[in-house]
């Protein structure tokens, strides 16, 4: 049970992880984009 | 078949080590003691691989955390350029003005910080007919934004379609994108590059309010809403305050639409509590921390006002 849980944890940790690495991509992309639209 | 209980059809197969009839050839305290180590070995790998489990937990969960720290630095940058391109949009274009100011109360809940998941600002009607093949990686996004090359007053003056990314359930059907403004539907459509239907919308935040947006589920990724703004809007933003209302008539509100729809959303299906925490803090703690950015804003600025001062 122990077990089931901290995969069950791990596998919600990674999925967050995946959705932040996502949204920093296109959070520096539009940075960027509005950067370059300034200069 | 009734006989069948009264059979004995048992292949006997000697299930039983310890049966009565080879009591010696089964020492009993040796295979209790063999099974306890197998019991003890179970435990061991199990404890083991717990044991992997937590580290691997502890270390995915930094990386989270450098995630969202790094995350709060994009959007503190992004904020303060979008603040400063709201200044000297305001200041550059006294015209809009003239167009009809309406007061209202704002709700201090519709004010949630938020990322811009999607966006792209400064693109024209035709290229806004292209949205739904937009893809939210980067480099396919930059191949489609950048060679947008207008020029900069011009982009200012009518950079008036955006587009945002916004993800969403894919089982969810009602389209809706939340970005703290009030959104009356007026229609919807099925298109024919795309088998999600598109939704429209009016700003219904200010009566005479032009801004319109559509809201449809991305064909290449369904995962995403696509929300596309158009216009510009003529009242305070969900996050204004009432004294700023001459300094908001006019700006461009499109762009605010994304900050506050995408990261809301995003948020609301991953890291509701937590994450929302650590980065209103890390945005009151620091916005101008960043010397580079704060460099290169300054550089920014310098040639915009160089390049008005030439036409």
């Amino acid at each position: 049970t122990n077990t089931n849980a901290l995969v069950d944890e791990l596998n919600r940790v990674r999925a967050e992880n995946k959705k932040l690495s996502e949204m920093l991509t296109l959070m520096c992309d539009n940075y960027n984009v509005l950067r370059k639209q300034l200069m | 078949m009734a006989y069948s209980s009264f059979l004995d059809i048992s292949l006997d197969l000697n299930t039983n080590p310890f049966d009565r009839n080879f009591p010696e050839n089964f020492p009993k305290k040796e295979v209790n003691v063999s099974t306890s180590a197998d019991l003890e070995r179970k435990c061991l790998v199990k404890e083991e691989s717990a044991n992997e489990l937590r580290e691997e937990l502890n270390r995915v969960n930094s990386e989270n955390k450098k995630l969202t720290e790094m995350l709060a630095t994009v959007w503190e940058n992004y904020y303060a350029l979008h603040h400063h391109l709201e200044k000297l949009q305001s200041r550059n274009s006294p015209e809009i003005d003239e167009q009809p100011t309406k007061k209202r109360k704002q709700d201090p809940d519709d004010f949630l910080l938020g990322f811009p998941v999607g966006l792209s600002s400064g693109k024209t009607d035709n290229s806004s007919s292209n949205e739904d093949h937009h893809h939210h990686h980067q480099h396919e996004q930059k191949n489609q934004l950048l060679p947008c090359k207008r020029p900069v007053t011009d982009s200012f003056n009518k950079a008036k379609v955006s587009t945002v990314y916004v993800p969403a359930d894919s089982t969810d059907t009602s389209l809706t994108v939340k970005d703290g403004y009030q959104w009356r539907k007026y229609g919807q459509k099925v298109t024919r590059d795309n088998p999600s239907p598109r939704a429209y919308f009016r700003c219904s935040f200010a009566p005479s309010c032009p801004v319109k947006k559509k809201v449809q589920r991305s064909a290449e990724d369904p995962s995403l809403l696509v929300a596309t703004y158009e216009g510009t809007h003529n009242h305070l933003g969900p996050n204004a305050s009432e004294g700023d209302a001459t300094s908001q008539v006019g700006t461009s509100t499109v762009t605010l639409d994304l900050v506050h729809g995408g990261h809301r959303l995003a948020l609301e299906k991953n890291e509701r509590g937590t994450m929302q925490d650590v980065l209103v803090q890390q945005m009151a703690s620091s916005l101008t921390k960043d010397s580079k950015f704060t460099a290169a804003l300054a550089a920014a600025i310098s040639g915009r006002l160089m390049e008005q001062a030439r036409t």
